[in-house]
């Protein structure tokens, strides 16, 4: 059994799928909660474009995957993208 | 390799490093060279040159680099060793279009193993892939991968991977055969072409995704791929397409033979995970994006009449039956016992509000099934034969980034 991930590992993960695009950025003025659906599906679409198994968890090589050095820029160009097109 | 829509209009752009590494081990000259080759890498698959631009003389260059901390006045600060490394804007017409930015808190190095630090010209060639209006890329060998590889060798010897050529290619065409400009610095050691490819140019004719009518629709493995004439577009499960510019049918599905150049029906076997193109009267199997031996099969294999094509197929989840659809009529395939359920063909009005003779049919992330005809969509919900209410809805706008009020030939009813 994959050992349950902690709650910072949680939280940093989120924020690390939504500045990557995967996740769409929290409304500025709500607080936002993602569903576990939304969640499962961002992170599937995350593994699948590390190369990683689509397990849809947050598991140790994709807890670790997110650790590596990495450009700065969006892996997924939806509303981020946009965001910075703007600007 | 991913675009992001946007590309510099001319073949000559000018550079210059504003700011150096502060405490490097590199000096300012291996700094310029390594920018100078690995922008040279990007240039010599297309034939863009890359002028070193003279500070404060004449306009300011599209390609401004610098070495900055943390905050540095756009919305993507550094956060010190490790983490995030740079980051580069895409082409355009905003001054900071191109600008390329490293974190200076990094350990920057050339020519050393990964423990040393971060090799510079690897990072450099994937930033300018930016640059120049690539995305990032999931292809396992690009230099556009979101994630740092390692050093990238030699840079008067280093060659794009396939993946990122054909990307920039596709924003710029490729690169005369004629000898490689002379060199500024160090000389270049120029690639050779690769053979047997047709030349591409960004503006070679491509169809319009907006008019609709397409051969053939298909989701695989939650991208939904549109498929008209040789090239295809594919939407991400996110809903953003991966670039407007369709991508060449041959140069994805590997194996399928240059004369198909018309996909009638596709769609993901849900058994086995294999993708299905149909044209004509037979079918190739691939896995992933290779064909499988035993390619083609003939359409009477799945127990159709000799001589039957197919406009439409699609698996419908409820049942895990696959549906082929000729105009008015559909056959129900088991693929369990491979072979169609008796007492088909049955007509097409089980479907109600369904057109006949659809383009292609899919079933969306959320099961919900989908008839595309002309520039039109026909929804129906999970597990339901009844369009809903307000069907056909336009394509363009839901599906395909498209305006409203896109012109296109009215859906043949």
């Amino acid at each position: 059994r994959t050992p349950e991930p902690s709650a910072q590992d949680v939280s940093l993960s989120v924020d690390w799928l939504t500045r990557y695009g995967y996740l769409p950025p929290p409304h500025p003025a709500q607080a936002q909660l993602q569903s576990p659906e939304q969640l499962r599906d961002a992170i599937k679409i995350m593994q699948r474009f590390a190369g990683l198994k689509e397990t849809g968890l947050m598991d140790e090589a994709t807890l670790a995957t997110m650790k590596k050095p990495r450009c700065s820029l969006p892996d997924v160009l939806g509303v981020a993208g946009l965001v910075r097109r703007r600007r | 390799y991913a675009l992001t829509g946007s590309f510099w209009k001319k073949k000559q752009l000018f550079w210059r490093v504003r700011s150096f590494p502060q405490g490097s081990a590199l000096s300012q000259d291996i700094v310029r060279n390594l920018m100078h080759y690995a922008l040279t890498a990007w240039g010599t698959e297309v034939g863009m040159t890359f002028q070193e631009a003279e500070p404060r003389v004449g306009t300011e260059p599209e390609i401004l680099i610098d070495f900055a901390r943390a905050y540095h006045k756009d919305s993507y600060p550094f956060d010190g060793p490790g983490g995030t490394l740079a980051h580069a804007f895409f082409p355009g017409d905003h001054p900071i279009s191109g600008d390329t930015h490293f974190d200076d808190e990094e350990v920057w190095t050339f020519g050393e193993s990964d423990s040393g630090g971060t090799d510079l010209f690897a990072v450099a060639v994937h930033e300018f892939g930016h640059a120049l209006g690539l995305a990032h890329s999931s292809a396992p060998n690009s230099i556009m991968r979101p994630f740092y590889q390692g050093p990238a060798g030699d840079p008067s010897k280093y060659r794009l991977p396939p993946d990122d050529r054909e990307g920039i290619q596709q924003l710029y065409g490729k690169g005369p055969n004629s000898p490689h400009p002379e060199p500024t610095r160090k000389p270049l050691v120029p690639p050779p072409q690769p053979p047997g490819q047709p030349p591409d140019s960004p503006s070679a004719p491509v169809p319009d995704r907006c008019s609709g009518n397409f051969d053939a629709i298909a989701n695989i493995r939650g991208e939904v791929f549109f498929f008209k004439g040789p090239w295809f577009w594919r939407l991400q499960p996110s809903g953003q397409l991966v670039s407007p510019r369709p991508a060449k049918l041959h140069r994805f599905w590997e194996g399928l033979p240059e004369h198909v150049v018309t996909v009638d029906a596709a769609y993901s076997r849900p058994s086995d995970g294999r993708i299905l193109l149909f044209s004509g009267r037979q079918f190739w199997v691939f896995q992933d994006r290779q064909l499988e031996a035993g390619s083609p099969k003939l359409l009477t294999e799945l127990g159709l009449p000799p001589g039957e094509v197919v406009d439409a197929v699609f698996s419908w989840p409820q049942n895990g039956k696959t549906y082929l659809i000729r105009g008015e009529q559909y056959w129900r395939f088991d693929e369990a016992v491979h072979s169609v359920d008796p007492g088909y063909p049955k007509n097409l009005n089980l479907w109600e509000g369904a057109p006949s003779a659809p383009d292609d049919v899919t079933i969306g992330n959320k099961g919900d099934t989908y008839f595309f005809k002309g520039t039109e969509y026909w929804r129906f919900a999970p597990g339901s034969v009844v369009a809903e209410p307000g069907s056909p809805h336009p394509m363009g706008p839901d599906w395909l980034d498209c305006p409203p009020s896109a012109p296109g030939p009215p859906a043949p009813r």
